[in-house]
């Protein structure tokens, strides 16, 4: 099955979606094969690819009520090796109900595991919160990418998730990995990202990824325009950074 | 009772616990008996004020299980006219509890009821979604707050959050008005805060407050040493702009 990352962290706005989308669009430049799901009722992933609910057909919404078979949720994008599955949660009622379908911790593994044959990488975004669908998203994945923006409240998310992660392990006997802690809207000699930076090499060094993503405008513009940021403005630091994420992921995978 | 503003958006990271604080602390210091609730089971709003698990007696949680009366979780701050009350939540199996008795909606209403009569204000810091603690906050607010970061998530939100307003407004027959849409971490001259002004400027203006908060280090950096901006470094741009929003509210109040 193709190699899964959930992108996750208990804490609003560090860059989740940011990170799953140019990631994402980052691996399928760099010829990968690659499928993008949006864990997040609220759809910010497909809001930034230009979907709207009128392009949608079918989401992880009729997926998880068996209304659709996975494949008929996959949806093809401006790039020809990302494909995008939305969540199409378009009211509140609809969220209730896959938040309840969600409790099923295998849900999404079970349906993945036929549908992800084809890709070489599958990237979850997933919404600010444990439990719900991060869990369901945690249960599928081989790795999680924890995106930090440097702050207090990013540091407790860290430690907050790789607590859960242990618990995880131990209930679905399964060996989900770290793919990294990727820093995100970095702002270098900021008091902020230095303390930030010096807790974390302090408790989790090894995870740490060489890459940073700093604060780039492009990427903030680009979901405007309905692109990933290597469509919108490929040479903006913010498209750079993640073409330039996507090659150490894949070096260090290659080197396992 | 006292003027109880929700700060609310369903989007993470738009600066609503920042709001929260910053502004809590600048209505005390503009001499305005002030009472800070976290309704986040992270609890952001706490730990910016520098209370830990240690150091909070009892809080939300055990108030909304009737355990100690509302008063027994009301904590004094650094600043004589802020009070606050953590949210408390210290693990998985309490974040479920508290989720169970915020579909009570009027749980944090018939609580505050008696014991804000002391106070001038009352502030609600809300998690990142419409459902659960922010509609308990909602459903026992005068006004919500609505704090915005230049992007096209945000605008989403705003949409969002009003037609959820006007459905509240008709179930829990109550006037909940809007305290006004704050700018948060401005960066003027770029396009992604001019293409958002300019939406909410044409969708609602009337709401669009005069005071926008600029990007300021001082507002992450105080969030490490437990105090809010006003206290750490009184001069930085981000603290003055919050005691300019405290006095523009005041001030809006006061001409009704
Ligand atoms: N490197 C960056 N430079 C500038 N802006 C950025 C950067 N990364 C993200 N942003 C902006 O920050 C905001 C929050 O990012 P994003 O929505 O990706 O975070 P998130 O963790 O997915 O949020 P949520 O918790 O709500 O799902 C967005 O407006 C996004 O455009
Ligand atoms: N004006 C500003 N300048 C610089 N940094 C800011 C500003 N406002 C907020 N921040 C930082 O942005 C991050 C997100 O802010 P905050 O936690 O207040 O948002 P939130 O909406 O409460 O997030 P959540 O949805 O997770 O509750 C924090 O690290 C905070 O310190
Ligand atoms: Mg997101
Ligand atoms: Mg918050």
């Amino acid at each position: 099955m193709a190699h899964t990352i959930a992108v996750a962290l208990p804490k609003g706005g560090v860059g989740k979606t940011t990170t799953a989308v140019n990631l994402a669009a980052s691996f399928a430049v760099e010829g990968q094969r690659t499928l993008l799901v949006d864990l997040d009722p609220i759809g910010s992933a497909g809001a930034s690819l230009g979907f709207t609910a009128s392009t949608v057909g079918a989401g992880l919404y009729e997926a998880f009520n068996f209304v659709t078979n996975f494949g008929a949720a996959i949806h093809h994008t401006e790039l020809p090796l990302l494909d995008f599955v939305p969540c199409n949660v378009t009211s509140l009622q609809r969220e209730d109900r896959i938040l309840r379908l969600a409790d099923n911790r295998t849900l999404l593994r079970n349906l993945l595991r036929p549908a992800a044959q084809p890709y070489d990488c599958v990237l979850l975004d997933c919404p600010p919160a444990l439990r719900g669908l991060t869990t369901t998203a945690l249960a599928a994945a081989d790795a999680i990418l924890l995106p930090v923006r440097p702050g207090l409240f990013s540091l407790d998310a860290v430690d907050k998730l790789f607590t859960y992660l242990d618990w995880m392990r131990e209930v679905t006997n399964r060996p989900i990995g770290v793919e990294g802690i990727l820093i995100t809207m970095h702002e270098p000699r900021t008091r902020v990202s230095d303390i930030t930076l010096r807790e974390l090499a302090a408790k989790y060094r090894h995870h740490l990824l060489t890459t940073m993503i700093p604060r780039s405008t492009a990427l903030g513009e680009a979901s405007f325009y309905g692109k990933p940021a290597v469509l919108y403005e490929a040479r903006s630091q913010g498209a750079d950074a993640y073409r330039t994420l996507a090659r150490e992921l894949l070096s260090r995978r290659a080197e396992i």
